[in-house]
């Protein structure tokens, strides 16, 4: 543990939380991609399978339990509690574009072909392009609440973070994946331009607009 | 291959 790695940890619980919260409080998931939403679902889902096999700490257990818990209270709230506030017609990313190609580099390139490990490369190939169907959701209306682009800035630092982490962690530890790096550096360019916008419009009050 | 597991990170 660094702390890069605990300050991404803690973005991306505030992500999480940020979103959850926006969504209870406004009664709405008015430009909330639900597509996202299941998709870190899945993510969190085939990635912490190892909750049932290897315990490694009470805080990964702790957090990986948190994430997977807030990850399905969000899709309840967008697919059934908050469900006619879920705007369908602009979220209209074909996931399967995303899914059957990454199911499939998934079986080809990982370290070890047995099920928890094609599962876990599975779901770190669907975390770097999950936010998609998001990105593509507010380019197709052109705009966004403040508190989205609050949820995507912190989404995208959590990444950007492990980054940094995962550089420490070579230098000091000699440790690194190369998958998870190299989906990580995917999954943070795929934010850069969000980044940029966030920060130079100034985008911390106002709504955002393309 | 780069040993991966444990995996600790989230």
């Amino acid at each position: 543990m660094n702390v890069f790695r605990l300050t991404g940890d803690l973005s991306h619980l505030a992500a999480i939380i940020i979103l959850l919260l926006k969504i209870w409080k406004s009664r709405s998931c008015a430009g909330i991609s639900g597509k996202s939403q299941i998709l870190f679902a899945i993510v969190f889902t085939t990635r912490y399978l190892d909750l049932l096999t290897s315990f490694i700490s009470l805080y990964n257990t702790c957090m990986k339990v948190i994430y997977i818990g807030c990850a399905y209270a969000t899709v309840y709230l967008i697919y059934a509690k908050f469900r006619a506030t879920y705007d369908g017609n602009h979220d209209s990313f074909r996931v399967e574009f995303l899914v059957v190609p990454v199911g499939g580099l998934s079986v080809l390139i990982n370290h070890d072909f047995s099920p928890l490990e094609i599962l876990w490369t599975f779901s770190i190939y669907l975390e770097s392009v999950a936010i998609l169907p998001q990105l593509f959701m507010i380019s197709k209306t052109g705009e966004a609440e403040t508190i989205t682009t609050h949820y995507l800035f912190c989404l995208g630092l959590y990444r950007a973070l492990y980054l940094f982490n995962w550089i420490w962690r070579f230098y000091f530890e000699g440790f690194f994946d190369m998958i998870a790096i190299v989906a990580g550096v995917v999954q943070t360019v795929l934010y850069c331009d969000f980044f940029y916008l966030y920060v130079t419009k100034g985008w911390f009050s106002r709504p955002y607009r393309l | 291959e780069d040993d991966a597991k444990p995996k600790d990170e989230l």
